[in-house]
């Protein structure tokens, strides 16, 4: 979850 | 109104053969630039990012930008229709709810129609951001595929470590271990079959076989697959 969780906010951090 | 013509349907079949299990439901977002997906997996541990340009389109139309909403599964069963030198045309009207397609044989006595029901999909842009990597490795495609394939026997996880002048794919399980070491290969003839590994410094990272095996699917499309590693951030292929 977490994993994901940081995953979501990379990719959105473009 | 997108009107998109490709002389070949052989390159959209791979790309949708390519991301059809990473991508269940997601936008197409066209613009006059051309159409872009991006779009995390089910699970949501992998980024497909893909952009085909209008250029790679003979005529290309997009009045305005849309969002085209699709079940790729659905997509994928339409593509197997078609023939892969059959030039294809997909459409969008207006306020479309349907993507309508149409392949038509080189000699133009078959034309196929298919129309898939659009769907709303939520748009959260997403985006590979611009990163420093610690290692950026060229090698050519079908060989990463068939390092991907054949570890996946010793293990679900593949450790890829970059040193100065090699590469090398580790996978260890409870029946064994196994490595594949790629060597640099500069000064060949073909291009797609040079190997060159790029260092800032020397990284050591574990990933996902069966993530790997999927993205490798993409071989076909491209003769060299770069792979961008660094600590802490995600891999990119």
């Amino acid at each position: 979850q977490l994993l994901q969780c940081f995953l979501r906010g990379y990719f959105s951090s473009v | 109104m997108l009107e998109a013509r490709l002389p070949s349907a052989v390159t959209l079949k791979k790309i949708i053969d390519a991301v059809k299990e990473l991508v269940q439901d997601a936008n197409f977002d066209c613009n006059d630039s051309g159409i872009a997906l991006q779009a995390m997996d089910s699970s949501h541990v992998a980024l497909v990012a893909l952009l085909m340009r209008a250029e790679g389109f003979d005529p290309y139309r997009c009045d305005r930008n849309i969002a085209l909403g699709i079940n790729f599964a659905t997509l994928a069963k339409v593509m197997k229709c078609a023939g892969n030198d059959d030039n294809l045309t997909i459409k969008a009207g207006e306020d479309a709810d349907v993507l309508s397609l149409m392949f038509e044989s080189t000699n133009s006595d078959r034309i196929s129609e298919f129309d898939i029901k659009l769907m709303d999909v939520d748009a959260d842009h997403l985006g590979i951001p611009e990163t420093d990597y610690s290692a950026t490795i060229k090698m050519p495609s079908a060989e990463f595929q068939r390092i991907c394939r054949d570890l996946s026997v010793m293990s679900e996880t593949v450790t890829i470590e970059a040193v100065k002048d090699a590469v090398k794919f580790i996978a260890s399980g409870d029946t064994g271990s196994g490595s594949i070491t790629v060597k640099p290969n500069q000064a060949v003839d073909k291009k797609d079959m040079e190997v060159t590994v790029t260092l800032q410094e020397p990284v050591k990272l574990a990933f996902s076989l069966k993530y790997l095996n999927h993205f490798a699917k993409a071989s076909t499309l491209a003769g060299s697959v770069t792979l961008s590693l660094s600590d802490d951030v995600p891999l990119m292929i």
